[in-house]
């Protein structure tokens, strides 16, 4: 069955996406059958691959609103292997609509259960918050991978995310564990991102993941044309960094 | 009475925090009475003045939900002149709380009604999304000031912001202006941030400010000291740059 792989942290703008777009390429790259759900109404992954937003038939939207299959809400990408079930804005609306329907909880992990035998891996961009579309994507998934930005303020939230992660665990979907920390945006030359390593690396060991994604405005470049870093220019630090990360993040899953 | 202004935009991390934090202590150093107003959860702003949220009597939350008045849940800042209502963990249970309430976008302005004639300047730190708080916020607010990272998928999402505020300003919020658009983490000698700056002034002409916040690690240093930019490091290119902002600001809300 397929590994289904959140990208979670309330905190903005600290890296899900981009973590989304390029680990999920990477994963392809290698041969695997990938999935990527943009579950974020601002549709940033969804831009991140060049879809145009309008004119789509469905959506992460209709697929949770159980107005669409699965089947029918996935469109292909750029990259051989890896398809994805893009989002529009209609998605901010699910978090008020969902408030009072039943298993409001379980409803992307029903709508995720044919993916099961289709894809290898499963990626779910989350919104940078811990609502409704969030818990749905945590119920979902087998596995939550947590973007970090080497920055003071991302820091303060992880203690926030991890209590929200283990009430889910408890609650909603015991079989929920996570994969580790991603530092990102990593600048070696700033004292504040070598002191933000340090600690996360000293507090949480072997949670945080040996490889470093480096600030590097390639990665941020790429979405402007449509593609992910990894097509606009698979030589830059960025990408390679993503491509060490596939490889460690396949170790890291066949580990007892 | 006083100018209440909104720091708002769903993207994540594009400068939210550091403008209120930074703008309302300019602007509490011009000798204005100013209160600044944490309604996110993850509470940023209430660090980055060097608050300790344990212990905290009231809050945010408890001042929305009605549990606490306006002046007891005001504490001081380090920084002469400026107040602020603290946020805790708290206010994300308002979220979904406030859904089924009577009048649940006005619970904030009412409660800020008696801040209108104990301060000039008020600012608002929303959290990264358009919902419940930040609907709140903006129906709260004279004004609307959009911190905007220099980067391609922030630009992504201005059309949505702009859609939600018409939104706003038509069924709730009539006097609701947009103060501009404040371009942050500006780097010269990146290409993509020129031409985001280019793109936006040239759509969006005067409602662009002319300040730039530069790119600058003392501004992110600052709340690991837990205080402002301004006075962690007055001298500094990011804390320069919040100063001209206030003198900006000034001007802008004096214009007819
Ligand atoms: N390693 C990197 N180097 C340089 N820029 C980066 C890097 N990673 C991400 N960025 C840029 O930083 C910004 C924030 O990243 P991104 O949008 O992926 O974060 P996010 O957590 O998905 O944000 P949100 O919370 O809004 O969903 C984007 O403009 C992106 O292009
Ligand atoms: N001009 C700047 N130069 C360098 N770093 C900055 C600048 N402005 C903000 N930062 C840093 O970038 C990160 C994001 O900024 P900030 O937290 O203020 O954004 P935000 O919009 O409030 O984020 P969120 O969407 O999570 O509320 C923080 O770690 C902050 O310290
Ligand atoms: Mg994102
Ligand atoms: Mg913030």
């Amino acid at each position: 069955p397929a590994r289904i792989i959140a990208l979670s942290n309330q905190k903005g703008g600290v890296g899900k996406t981009t973590t989304a777009v390029n680990l999920a390429t990477a994963m392809a790259a290698c041969g695997h059958r990938v999935l990527v759900v943009d579950f974020d109404p601002q549709g940033n992954t969804t831009t991140g691959f060049g879809i145009d937003k309008r004119g789509l038939a469905h959506s992460s939207y209709s697929l949770v609103m159980n107005e669409s299959s699965l089947e029918d809400s996935i469109v292909p990408t750029q990259v051989p292997g890896l398809s994805i079930v893009p989002s529009t804005i209609h998605l901010s609306g699910a978090e008020v609509e969902l408030v009072p329907a039943m298993a409001r909880e379980t409803r992307l992990k029903e709508a995720l259960a044919e993916a099961q035998n289709a894809f290898d891996y499963v990626f779910i961009d989350c919104p940078p918050s811990l609502g409704l579309l969030t818990i749905n994507a945590l119920v979902a998934s087998t596995d939550v991978l947590i973007p970090l930005q080497c920055e003071f303020f991302a820091m303060e939230g992880l203690s926030q995310l991890f209590k929200t992660l283990e009430l889910v665990k408890k609650n909603l979907n015991p079989r929920l564990e996570i994969l580790g920390v991603l530092l990102t945006m990593y600048d070696k030359r700033n004292n504040l991102a070598n002191q933000v390593v340090h600690d996360v690396r000293q507090h949480l060991g072997h949670q945080v993941f040996d490889v470093l994604i480096p600030r590097n405005v390639r990665l941020s470049e790429a979405p402007s044309h449509g593609a992910p870093g990894l097509i606009y220019d698979v030589k830059s630090a960025g990408s390679q960094a993503y491509i060490r990360l596939a490889a460690e993040l396949i170790q890291r899953l066949s580990q007892p």
